[in-house]
């Protein structure tokens, strides 16, 4: 494995989403890394509808909170066509599912993955490496006062409360750490980035790890 | 400044108040947070966005995902 990796180099990684005052971070999560998997065979990146899922992903709660597995398995199951965003914008708010017929464009889950991957950091890397971006659910209680830097310490695990995206990791330096995308705007933590300590389940990144194939 | 940088309008002088003790409940979170902050690229806590909202306010807007008790479902086989 690389010492350091990071699929924003590979085109891989769209910009970072702003939830606002919408409890969407799991239909986030779960469309980053479908649209991640989608650019790692169609160049160029692009944006898919993350209000499709709030909207019509009917076993979790909308805006009201959600479980990215339950996504997974429910687009997995459907095999459901994830529109273009623009199609179906974001309006921070859950809507009315809006249908579209079989024969529209879209992009449809093959298969996926979950993983409870804590002890073994290492193989969450590889598998991060071989599959993209992953989605992780993480406890994000301190992440309310982030500015920045490598979260270290006030982060327990077995306490999940907010999914995000693993996109990355850098092992060259004195602490390693999980690069990790976040939907709460650019202005929030590292350019809308958390950085957190590889080892030690910190935050519980490795409790729950998703993964997808189209 | 904060007020400001965030383009926070509070409605109602109670609104304010409230989010203003918050506001000040965040700078003591804050101290205590940066305290555990030894190393150069350690974490460091300060104010931001959410800094006028409760720990409360703040869990019920942002911290809405949860995890199946069990992994449902792993359409790969683990096996070899």
């Amino acid at each position: 494995l690389p010492a350091k990796f990071d699929w924003r180099d590979k085109g891989a990684v769209g910009p970072v989403q702003n939830q606002q005052a919408c409890g969407g971070c799991w239909a986030f999560s779960v469309v980053g890394i479908i649209e991640s998997a989608k650019a790692r065979s169609v160049q160029p990146w692009e944006p898919l509808s993350v209000q499709q899922v709030i909207d019509c992903s009917y076993k979790n709660q909308g805006c009201n909170g959600g479980i990215t597995t339950r996504a997974l398995g429910w687009l997995n199951q459907t095999k459901l066509k994830l529109v273009k965003q623009s199609e179906y914008p974001f309006k921070a708010q859950t809507g009315i599912c809006h249908f579209f017929p079989q024969s529209h464009d879209g992009v449809s889950v093959k298969d996926f993955a979950a993983y409870n991957f804590s002890g073994r950091e290492k193989a969450m890397m590889g598998r991060l490496v071989a599959w993209g971006p992953l989605a992780v659910t993480v406890d994000a209680l301190s992440w309310q006062d982030y500015l920045g830097g490598i979260i270290q310490h006030h982060c327990s695990y077995h306490h999940a409360n907010h999914a995000v995206i693993v996109i990355g990791y850098d092992a060259t330096g004195e602490v390693p750490y999980w690069i990790v995308q976040n939907s709460w705007g650019t202005s929030w933590g590292n350019e809308g980035y958390a950085y957190i300590k590889m080892g030690g389940n910190v935050c519980g990144i490795a409790d729950s790890v998703s993964a997808v194939f189209l | 400044s904060f007020r400001e940088l965030f383009n926070r309008t509070y409605k109602l002088p109670s609104d304010y108040y409230r989010s203003k003790s918050y506001f000040k409940n965040s700078i003591k979170r804050h101290a205590y947070l940066n305290s555990f902050s030894a190393t150069p690229n350690c974490a460091k806590y300060g104010i931001n966005q959410f800094s006028d909202l409760s720990v409360k306010e703040f869990r019920e807007l942002y911290l809405t995902a949860s995890v199946a008790t069990t992994l449902p479902y792993s359409g790969l086989k683990t096996g070899g």
